[in-house]
């Protein structure tokens, strides 16, 4: 474990606890994707399918449990709670699952370390990742405005995935054959993805006006 | 097992 990680995971922690204090808090979804947050607990369901089997550290068990049921209550809120619910934008927030699911399985089948079910659900999961935020983007462009929580949310994610690649060049130069082209060229498209939102994110703060993106 | 060492991160 080294710094960029632990600080990558905890602002991976504090992005989903800010969605889900807003959430909680202020009982409205306005403005968060739906599928974009499927797409987070199928990422999630899919990356620790180990959980119970490959024992890695109490850190490792404990944040993988807090993943997986803060992104699944995000899901439940959104769908199920009567006053949330109402909230959602379902009109505009109509980017197709399969568009992204299908190719990433695919890949997956080929691009792959060991063609075994927990290796191809892991690579998918990794490849599915990099893709999710883009039903939050979409949406975002949309209604052209974006609360500062949604936008905070944003940030973190991308601030989450620029630690991680800190953290394996940091692991590159330090651990011996530490080499992970799959997950590497994933997280790098993954926060590319987010680079674009940074630049107009940064720009709204840095002339404190508030954030458009552009149609 | 060699899965573990390699993916031990989140």
């Amino acid at each position: 474990m080294n710094i960029f990680r632990l600080a990558g995971d905890m602002t991976h922690l504090m992005s989903v606890i800010v969605l889900l204090l807003k959430i909680h808090t202020i009982k409205s979804c306005a403005g968060i994707s739906l599928k974009t947050q499927e797409l987070y607990a199928l990422v999630f369901a899919t990356r620790y399918l180990d959980i119970f089997t490959d024992f890695i550290s109490l850190y490792n068990t404990i944040m993988k449990l807090i993943f997986l049921a803060s992104s699944f209550s995000i899901v439940w809120y959104m769908r199920q709670h009567k006053i949330v619910r109402r909230s959602y934008d379902k009109d505009q927030d109509t980017f197709r699952h399969l568009f992204l699911i299908l190719p990433c399985l695919l890949l997956a089948l080929f691009i792959n370390e060991k063609f075994t079910f927990k290796e191809v659900m892991w690579t998918f999961s990794l490849f599915l990742e990099a893709v999710a935020i883009l039903p939050q983007l979409v949406l975002l462009q949309r209604t052209r405005n974006i609360d500062n929580l949604t936008g905070q949310y944003v940030f973190l994610l991308g601030a989450y995935r620029a630690l991680y690649i800190l953290n394996w060049i940091y692991r590159y130069f330090t651990e011996p054959h530490y080499v992970h082209w799959i997950t590497w060229i994933s997280g790098l498209v993954q926060t590319l993805l987010y680079a674009d939102f940074f630049y107009y994110y940064f720009n709204s703060w840095k002339n404190n006006v508030k954030l458009q993106l552009p149609a | 097992s060699r899965r573990e060492i390699s993916k031990d991160e989140l």
